[in-house]
């Protein structure tokens, strides 16, 4: 059995990111996780 | 003859399961055409005109023979016996063994199982369905995380470029064979040309552009435009006097605080249209055998509909996504369609022939791998191909009367909304 996830995020591209004064870049969607990855649930798959 | 007969030694061997498994197919294929001749006789007595039902079109996929003679199989039928031999209740004595044997071949962590006791579990179909222990699966503290909604394996994620998923390197499926978003033709190609990627951003102020996305949502029955779809529709939830703190938040319900956790995500300038920054992505988790096969919510959103189609049921192996293209089209699957904080969200769990059924906890109507389930659906493309119509493929149910604030069913992030059962 799978899940298949599709939704709608922010684009994570240099124009919609919001740069904080500590550098850290804020806007637009980062995935958490990489191919083949072993994962449970709860954990982040990714953020805005 | 008389010495071979007389000499020969007798040895005696036990029954293959396979033979035992073939008898209960055989039996359980007996019971459903006697069933089905019962309902037609019963439609004759009342004075209907009995209808013929003509099986769907089967989809038969390309690829090696192994492929092709999967595709002759009749799958769902043995994901049925499967379903019915593992309900079959084990002696006591053999329980705690067996389960071990289960967990040690598939790697089932017994300490995280919610009932210490295996003798507990009558057959393998109720420990596959196995709660956890509170407090195992924490969630992640961000909260502008998106969750796992399940125990598994990454298999593909990434942005959805010109409407297509990927399954593997090379081989991709359009997004609205997946989804039913457009018309989908037996060779699951949109036919309809009004069907675009859902990711083109389009002014709707022009009012050909408008007329052209009310036309799309006609003809695909749905009840929303593309824009409104993408755009989600939560400014009429927005608010906009800012966040709220803690000590309220802890007294809303749960349906509030779905309700606050999405307005979270407009800032006060929300505007309705979707900007040029925004895209869709996707992410493929594949649940092993020995996996907690409960889901969860990723993340707060509504549900707005329910689409059911009841394909196939192909096993989902790594091997079969490699060589069998769009296998996430062709399978049974419940695509619930809806919205978060970022505006559109699907939920798409997929059966495969060993875990058939699909269970949403919210849904008591939803019947997965069920032989009336693809009756109705031979009965619906039946009577499209009469219409002179393309079959959608899917059966619809909205979750509208839910909530009447949020048009559709509340989910908070974490909250446990099904699993998937063994046959």
């Amino acid at each position: 059995s799978s899940i298949v996830l599709v939704f709608e995020a922010p684009m994570g591209n240099r124009q919609s990111f919001d740069v904080s004064w500590t550098g850290e870049r804020k806007g637009g969607w980062q995935w958490h996780i990489k191919k083949g990855q072993r994962i449970k649930q709860g954990e982040a798959l990714g953020e805005v | 003859l008389r010495a071979a007969l007389g000499k020969t030694k007798i040895e005696w061997y036990p029954i293959p399961v396979g033979l035992g498994i073939a008898f209960l197919g055989l039996a359980q294929f007996y019971k459903s055409q006697q069933a089905e001749k019962q309902r037609m006789l019963m439609e004759a007595e009342r004075g209907d005109r009995p209808q013929e039902v003509v099986p769907r079109q089967r989809v038969r996929p390309t690829g090696p023979w192994q492929v092709q003679v999967m595709s002759t199989l009749p799958l769902k039928l043995v994901s049925r016996i499967w379903g019915r031999f593992n309900e079959l209740v084990l002696p006591y004595p053999l329980r705690v063994p067996g389960f071990k044997l289960y967990s040690w071949i598939f790697g089932v962590n017994l300490d995280e199982v919610d009932e210490p006791d295996l003798h507990v579990y009558p057959n393998l179909a109720s420990f596959f369905y196995r709660k956890l222990k509170p407090g195992v699966r924490p969630l992640d503290p961000n909260p502008s995380a998106l969750l796992s909604p399940s125990d598994g394996r990454i298999l593909q994620f990434g942005m959805i470029e010109r409407g297509e998923v990927e399954q593997v390197k090379g081989m991709t499926y359009s997004l609205e064979a997946l989804l039913g978003l457009g018309t989908v033709s037996p060779d699951s190609e949109p036919v309809h040309p009004t069907t675009r990627p859902m990711h083109k951003v389009d002014d709707d102020t022009d009012p050909e552009n408008l007329a052209a996305d009310q036309e799309f949502a006609k003809m695909n029955g749905l009840s929303y435009t593309l824009p409104t779809l993408l755009s989600g529709t939560t400014k009429h939830i927005a608010d906009k006097n800012g966040s709220m703190d803690a000590s309220m938040e802890s007294s809303l319900t749960s349906e509030e605080k779905v309700k606050a956790d999405l307005a979270k995500g407009e800032p006060a300038w929300y505007s309705p249209r979707p900007t040029s920054n925004r895209a869709l992505y996707y992410v493929v988790i594949y649940l092993a055998p020995g996996d907690y096969h409960r889901f969860h919510s990723p993340a707060s959103w509504v549900v707005e509909s329910r689409r059911h189609f009841a394909g196939e049921l192909y096993s989902v192996s790594p091997y079969l996504q490699r060589t069998l293209a769009g296998l996430f089209t062709l399978n049974e699957r419940v695509v619930l369609l809806g919205r978060w904080r970022w505006g559109f969200f699907s939920y798409t769990p997929v059966g495969a022939t060993n875990v058939g059924s699909i269970k949403i906890n919210f849904d008591a109507e939803l019947r997965t791998n069920s032989l009336t389930t693809d009756t109705a659906a031979d009965r619906q493309a039946a009577l499209a191909a009469q219409r002179g119509e393309p079959y959608s493929g899917y059966t619809e149910a909205t979750y509208g009367h839910a909530s009447k604030t949020l048009g559709g069913h509340a989910l908070q992030r974490g909250e446990e909304m099904g699993g998937f059962q063994l046959g």
